[in-house]
């Protein structure tokens, strides 16, 4: 799974995620990157978010309108919404990462994984980095 | 004016070196920096967020370091099927596609069905008509197809139950 979240210079917020799914899928399995709300959502109240995990359990916590939705309805900031979804969707036994972006410029990221493929970059900086002690 | 900002991620391991190819690391943070490169530019240029997203994400769904577009997974039938949304934070207006086989770009296909609609959401061959239709790219789905996913196919089919479903992010 691959996505994207960015804020533009108006403020604007928009998110992508695109998948092959998991290996070995059968049934026609959809997991949470196109279901909108589970491993995509943007919104300029809150914040854009793109998923990666077990895609599962992102579908049952609603994870990217769930971060959302803690910020615009809870006042939790961006990477407090972001942490406290992972949380919630450790304690019904998902694992995985989020990337999001807000209006005001502030980007945040969090994984339970060893791993995540992920990257940034504004006109001030960049970075990519793959294993959680990188 | 607010400082524009992107991220990305390139999905979710559960496996150092899952791949069995040590140059993986490097293509795959190579990768990462020109999805990087192609959402900033148009960043950078004052252009929306909307066109950073689907340019960085269409240089990943490229990219076969990554489980999209080209160099996904397969499914348990050694094919590849694509999901991809897209969504707009200024109106909310979002696209949505599952189960693709034939078009090239799924998140470019999202966007179209944001901008023109009818639906939000479409999946299975019907949306690789409409793609069709809409002058979006198709291609056989073999295009899609890496040897060394077809090397984890076999692994995960050998492990059957006990295989770890996002062992390759």
């Amino acid at each position: 799974t691959i996505g994207a979240v960015a804020v533009d210079t108006h403020g604007h917020v928009a998110a992508a995620t695109s998948t092959g799914g998991i290996t070995a899928k059968r049934w026609g399995r959809i997991g949470d990157s196109p279901l909108i709300g589970a491993g995509t959502y943007a919104d300029d109240r809150a914040a854009a978010v793109s998923a990666t995990g077990s895609g599962e359990y992102f579908i049952r916590a609603v994870a990217a309108h769930e971060l959302a939705a803690r910020m615009r309805l809870g006042g939790e900031t961006l990477q407090q919404a972001l942490d406290g979804v992972l949380a919630d969707l450790e304690g019904i036994g998902g694992k995985g990462g989020l990337i999001a972006v807000a209006p005001d410029g502030e980007a945040a990221w969090g994984f339970t994984t060893p791993a995540m493929y992920r990257g940034m970059a504004s006109a001030d900086d960049r970075c990519v980095a793959i294993y959680a002690e990188d | 004016m607010t400082k524009w900002r992107i991220v990305i991620h390139g999905g979710a391991g559960s496996e150092r070196i899952a791949h069995h190819d040590p140059t993986h690391e490097a293509r795959a943070l190579a990768g990462l920096n020109a999805a990087l490169d192609a959402g900033a530019a148009i960043l950078a240029d004052g252009g929306s967020a909307v066109d950073a997203v689907e340019a960085a994400a269409r240089v990943l769904e490229e990219d076969p370091c990554f489980n999209a577009g080209r160099g996904s997974v397969l499914t348990e039938d050694g094919v590849v099927e694509l999901d991809a949304a897209i969504m707009d934070g200024r109106d909310r207006r979002a696209g949505a596609v599952a189960g693709l086989r034939t078009t090239r770009a799924p998140v470019t296909l999202a966007r179209r069905l944001m901008e023109q609609g009818p639906h939000v959401f479409l999946a299975g061959v019907a949306a690789d008509r409409f793609a069709a239709k809409a002058g979006i790219e198709q291609v056989g789905n073999d295009f899609f197809v890496l040897p060394e996913r077809r090397r984890q196919l076999e692994e995960a089919l050998a492990a059957g139950n006990d295989a770890d479903p996002i062992k390759y992010g």
